[in-house]
């Protein structure tokens, strides 16, 4: 009893942290046993199923790249949770934009596209920029302009019924929660305005316009803690 | 988000990640999705790793590059996937996020902190895709 054991310590620290860890699941020790493999975030059973059927191919099997693309496009087309693809997450304005990123282990080729508007296909945009061009990274309507040059179908409407609906409500309820931080009105929907908070909120004293004190003025606008709305926010559904 | 490695027969890494992004973002925001080392990072000498969770935060910690370069100084993949995990709780611990990690023996792991999370794999030695659930 008088000895420290190690994996009690480690779960007090784990415990202490909220961490959470997955026992190593069942790989070979020694290479070549278990390939190929295909492993993906989420219970996305139908995407791993479609990288998995390009990669176990006859003979040397599909390319790890063309597997990638395969499982993420699979989950483009389902819209895995909502946050794959089209048709989901709108941003404030009630646009669907879409990211994508590929990487090619072998060369350390990357491409990717970010905030691309009205082309459904990222990952299969992400990887024309991998293999057409010296670039690693195309955003906004300058992505979308090379992905339906390169022949992806666009321009398309990304919003769906749901998205829509989603920023509706969202707008009913005042744009609340938000991404903003240290701005009027915080409260509410915008335009929004930079405010200048003092640098001892404590010992200042009435906020012009609000007749509280700046400390009672940022409390009751969650001001004082920005983060904790975000947090709050970010679950299975919404997240990157 | 999917964030997907896959290793082929040649023993060829490559990762990918697809995403609508966060709701309600403001627009012209860009989170993790398509940026290398945060969402996803692969290299054939060593392995691989795959991301999600609350992107803005994880983006600044390049969680996934750290992975894989913790792995090529020798770490097995579930040591690294927590030490991520951890540079980013230890800094924001009200953060969300998770990642698998791999190697180029395919062993895989994953850590996450302030939610359950769930990676899917698919080897030779399965008949389908089995669904690894990591628990707080």
């Amino acid at each position: 009893m008088g000895r420290s054991n190690p994996g009690l310590l480690l779960g007090i620290v784990l415990l202490r942290f909220n961490w959470c860890l997955a026992v190593d699941g069942g790989g070979a020790e020694e290479g070549g046993g278990v390939f190929p493999v295909v492993v993906s975030t989420w219970p996305f059973r139908e995407a791993v199923r479609a990288a998995w059927d390009v990669v176990k191919a006859g003979g040397a099997g599909g390319s790890a790249v063309d597997a990638v693309v395969a499982g993420c496009s699979a989950c483009e087309e389902l819209r895995c949770d909502g946050t794959v693809g089209p048709g989901g997450s709108p941003d404030e304005d009630g646009e669907t934009t879409l990211d994508a990123l590929i990487m090619n282990g072998k060369t350390m080729e990357i491409g990717a596209v970010a905030a691309m508007r009205y082309v459904k296909d990222a990952i299969m945009a992400a990887k024309l920029v991998m293999e057409h061009t010296g670039h690693t990274l195309l955003v906004g309507e300058k992505a979308t302009s090379f992905a339906i040059s390169m022949g992806l179908t666009g321009p398309t409407n990304l919003s769906s019924p749901e998205s829509v609906a989603k920023w509706s409500k969202w707008r009913q309820n005042n744009c609340q929660p938000n991404f903003w931080k240290n701005v009027n009105p915080a409260g509410n929907c915008g335009p929004y305005h930079p405010i200048n908070i003092p640098k001892d909120p404590v010992k200042s004293a009435v906020w012009e316009n609000e007749g509280l004190t700046c400390q009672e003025w940022l409390k009751n606008d969650n001001l004082l803690e920005p983060t904790n709305s975000r947090f709050k926010s970010v679950n299975r559904h919404n997240h990157d | 988000t999917i964030s997907m490695a896959v290793v082929d027969k040649m023993g060829h890494i490559a990762v990918g990640t697809s995403t609508n992004g966060a709701t309600f973002k403001i627009p012209g925001r860009v989170g993790d999705g398509p940026i290398p080392g945060s969402s996803a990072y692969g290299d054939d000498e060593v392995g691989a790793c795959g991301a999600t969770g609350d992107g803005d935060i994880m983006m600044r910690f390049l969680p996934c590059y750290q992975v894989v370069e913790s792995m090529r100084l020798g770490m097995e993949p579930r040591d690294a996937a927590v030490d991520a995990i951890s540079r980013i709780a230890r800094k924001y611990p009200d953060f969300v996020g998770a990642l698998f990690a791999i190697n180029k023996k395919g062993v895989h792991a994953g850590a996450c902190h302030g939610w359950t999370f769930q990676y899917s794999v698919r080897n030779s030695s399965m008949q389908d895709v089995e669904v690894i659930t990591v628990t707080p």
